[in-house]
């Protein structure tokens, strides 16, 4: 049985221009996996943008040294498919029985489509929201996984008037994104807008109930002396009977190196 | 008294919200921000075991028993922070992100983020039109004992001033705005640095969004205590 938890994808990612790839996400996680950091494709920086990738494969000089970022082509100029990225990885797990596994994505800019073993998953716009897929249907029975992403630039990426100026054109202020990417004070343009698949890629092992988003609070009664912790939390449960349940809450302090107070 | 287990049932395919009977302490170690005291953190771990399947799902976060409010003054003008009913000179700094790539690394955010305290800094503002900081950064900021004051995604510049003028509206999607808003809240909102919500930089967001931000973050009333109910300060966080 496969253990319950997180495990970080964060390395062994491949990334290519979309342009420069003729084959479709379902062939690239079924029939034609990338083989390798060989042109087109290159090594991902992921977490990370795709100007963070193409500084990290020395594609382009890294825009925060002398006036490097001025031999960046801007995403005003390149078009937005220039900055449109395929991000690709493996990752081997078998679940078993009553297991779930979902696919998180903790922020990706802007929007993307997901690409698990041929089956395509869409990710909506938005950059500060989490994504969590329920991929245990369509896990490959021998283990290995293939994952393609197909990330989207902002919609609005705007232009930079040769004057500069505080947030560009302003174009990107339509979107629900970082602001500062057009410029701004002492920030030079990031050319890219920050598109990518910017923070953590996890998978996520459950059995049949999962925990999700507890909240903890706590009342103060009498100068601090008596004091409640209030906790919340949504449960789901993802089986086809009525989940029977006993939930535990424990808190700890950690007096001194391992010796904790229950 | 800290641990209790409770029995739940949940139908099938289905989702149910469930809170605790509230679990009490005596005299806790309080956090408190840097300068003013230790920065104790309780481990809370929440588990669930299903009948015939054992333990299904775990969760933990670290947790610090602490008490912020703060208010406009009406003589100054500027807001007054309390930590645990104690005055707090704020000495802050201006964060933008760590980095413009987002080259955003657990180490780098601890080094940045120590180098504020050992400043001698207690607060650190994250400012609207960068980014909503990532668990690690708070992670560090709880550790380290700085407050945040957490900006979202609307400034001035790109959100109503500028030439030619920007749209003062906002982004055009509001709804999304708001979901996006919501689900950092979730995010974040157990890291005892979490000091304050602001609408945006040098600017109030648009009323819809403004208004909404205000209901979904005011003070549930179940936690307006007697004593603070009966206390006459605006903006009593």
């Amino acid at each position: 049985m496969a253990e319950i938890g997180k495990i970080v994808l964060d390395s062994g990612w491949l990334a290519a221009r979309s342009t420069e790839v003729q084959l479709t996400g379902t062939q690239l996680t079924t029939t034609h996996p990338p083989s390798g950091p060989t042109s087109p494709w290159m090594e991902a920086a992921v977490p990370g943008t795709v100007l963070g990738t193409l500084v990290k494969n020395k594609v382009v000089p890294d825009p925060f040294y002398g006036l490097e970022n001025e031999t960046i082509i801007d995403i005003a100029d390149s078009g937005r498919e220039y900055y449109t990225f395929w991000f690709f990885t493996t990752f081997e797990r078998k679940l078993s029985g009553n297991q779930h596994l979902l696919l998180n994505f903790r922020a990706i800019n802007y929007s993307a489509e997901v690409y698990l073993n041929g089956h395509k998953k869409v990710l909506p716009k938005g950059m500060f929201r989490r994504h969590s897929l329920d991929v245990t249907d369509i896990l490959n029975p021998d283990g290995q996984n293939l994952l393609a992403v197909l990330v989207h630039p902002p919609d609005h990426p705007g232009e930079i008037p040769p004057e500069g100026g505080q947030g560009g054109d302003h174009e990107i202020g339509k979107d629900v994104a970082t602001q500062y990417v057009e410029g701004w004070d002492w920030i030079v343009p990031i050319r890219d807008r920050n598109t990518g698949i910017w923070d953590e890629v996890s998978i996520y092992i459950t059995g049949p109930v999962k925990i999700i988003d507890p909240h903890l609070v706590s009342t103060f009664f009498d100068g601090y002396k008596r004091v409640y912790l209030h906790a919340t939390t949504e449960l789901e449960n993802k089986s086809a009977w009525v989940a029977e349940c006993n939930l535990t809450i424990q808190v700890s302090l950690e007096l001194e190196g391992s010796i904790c107070l229950v | 008294e800290h641990l209790q287990t409770r029995h739940v049932s949940i139908p099938a395919g289905k989702s149910v919200q469930y809170t605790f009977p509230e679990l009490f302490f005596y005299k806790p170690n309080l956090w408190w921000p840097n300068g003013m005291g230790k920065q104790s953190l309780y481990n809370v771990i929440i588990t669930v075991d299903v009948e015939g399947y054992g333990e299904s799902d775990s969760w933990s976060h670290l947790f610090g028993f602490r008490k912020i409010e703060s208010y406009i003054d009406s003589g100054t003008g500027g807001r007054l922070f309390k930590v645990n009913g104690q005055p707090i000179f704020i000495r802050g700094g201006n964060w933008i992100l760590s980095d413009g790539l987002l080259r955003l690394s657990r180490k780098r955010y601890k080094t940045d983020i120590k180098f504020h305290a050992d400043m001698n800094f207690n607060m650190i503002r994250c400012w609207g039109g960068g980014l909503a900081e990532r668990p690690e950064f708070y992670h560090y900021c709880d550790i380290y004992g700085l407050l945040v004051w957490q900006e979202f995604w609307i400034t001035g510049d790109v959100d109503g001033r500028g030439v030619p003028v920007s749209n003062p509206d906002g982004p055009l999607d509001h709804d999304l705005f708001l979901l996006c808003a919501r689900d950092t809240i979730k995010l974040l909102r157990n890291h005892p640095s979490l000091a304050l919500w602001v609408g945006g930089n040098e600017q109030v967001p648009p009323p819809d969004l403004n208004n909404a931000l205000k209901n979904d973050l005011k003070l549930h009333p179940y936690f307006v205590t007697s004593e603070e109910a009966g206390k006459s300060i605006q903006g009593l966080s």
